[in-house]
């Protein structure tokens, strides 16, 4: 359904995709390292992304001490 | 401790979900604890609803994101049950809340707690294994490429953006890692699943860490 500008963005997202995961991946030196790669993501930009799926709170919570008021 | 351990393996861990284009991770983590800990407890393996969640957890913003501490705080505070997903379905959009009453069947929550582990993750797989799956919000902008593998690059502690399920942890081979349920389905990264490293607070996966009482 997509138009022929939205594909081309897609595809040039896509491209970008694969050089950012080339650059991931470079550090990746021992045998159980992450892998990055084209995934259902490849064709959404960085800030697509994030706007989308990246929307979890982090609410200031205590350090732990060792205690909590179970034990 | 256990070199390894993995809720998994006791059949007290969901299928992982898919989120959809909807910004419910926080509220995915949240449900995924409160089922587990709630099957831990002797009862059966049963999927609660996360639109619920969604949709009456006003303090956060249904599909444009939330804090699973403020959802469990929301659930502990007013007590509401948590019904089966066969009850009130996900829909991936922010709804209206339906309300039942106390005595239809449901889940909730005592109490929980919320503790930043940073630099004590040994005391955090102690909390895993004592107290059920945590959740625990990320910083996942790498995990856009994922594919599979551990984690010990490219993920930064301190900006925290995206909840998940941490069910287990493997110290057993050369890196000791977290198994993490996420919720973008089986297609991404290990069938659902990531694994981070242990011990250095790797996308700051001990930053925010919530453990549930029922």
């Amino acid at each position: 359904d997509v138009t022929s500008d939205e594909f081309n963005r897609r595809h040039n997202y896509f491209r970008d995709s694969k050089k950012r995961q080339a650059r991931l991946n470079s550090f990746s030196a021992v045998p159980q390292s992450a892998t990055y790669g084209i995934n259902q993501f490849s064709d959404l930009s960085p800030k697509q992304f994030r706007d989308l799926y990246l929307t979890g709170s982090a609410t200031r919570v205590p350090h732990y001490s060792g205690l909590t008021p179970e034990n | 401790l256990p070199a390894k351990f993995d809720w998994r393996d006791k059949a007290v861990v969901a299928p992982v979900q898919n989120q959809q284009a909807c910004g419910s991770c926080w509220a995915f983590g949240t449900v995924g604890a409160i089922q587990s800990v709630h099957a831990i407890g002797g009862f059966t393996l049963e999927q609660l609803s996360v639109q619920q969640v969604l949709d009456c957890s006003i303090q956060n913003s249904g599909c444009n994101g939330g804090s699973a501490v403020w959802a469990l705080d929301w659930l502990k505070q007013t007590k509401v049950k948590l019904v089966p997903q066969s009850d009130y379905r996900y829909k991936a959009k922010t709804g209206i809340c339906h309300y039942f009453s106390q005595s239809h069947d449901g889940v909730a929550v005592k109490n929980f707690t919320a503790h930043d582990f940073e630099g004590q993750e040994a005391a955090m797989m102690g909390e895993l294994v004592q107290n059920g799956p945590l959740v625990a919000v990320v910083d996942a902008i790498s995990w856009q490429d994922y594919l599979g593998g551990i984690i010990q690059h490219h993920c930064s502690s301190h900006r925290s953006n995206h909840a998940v399920l941490v069910v287990g942890y493997d110290a057993t081979g050369h890196i000791p890692h977290w198994i993490v349920q996420n919720s973008w389905g089986t297609a991404w990264g290990d069938e659902g699943y990531v694994y981070i490293k242990i011990g250095s607070n790797v996308c700051g996966i001990a930053d925010s860490v919530a453990a549930v009482f029922l």
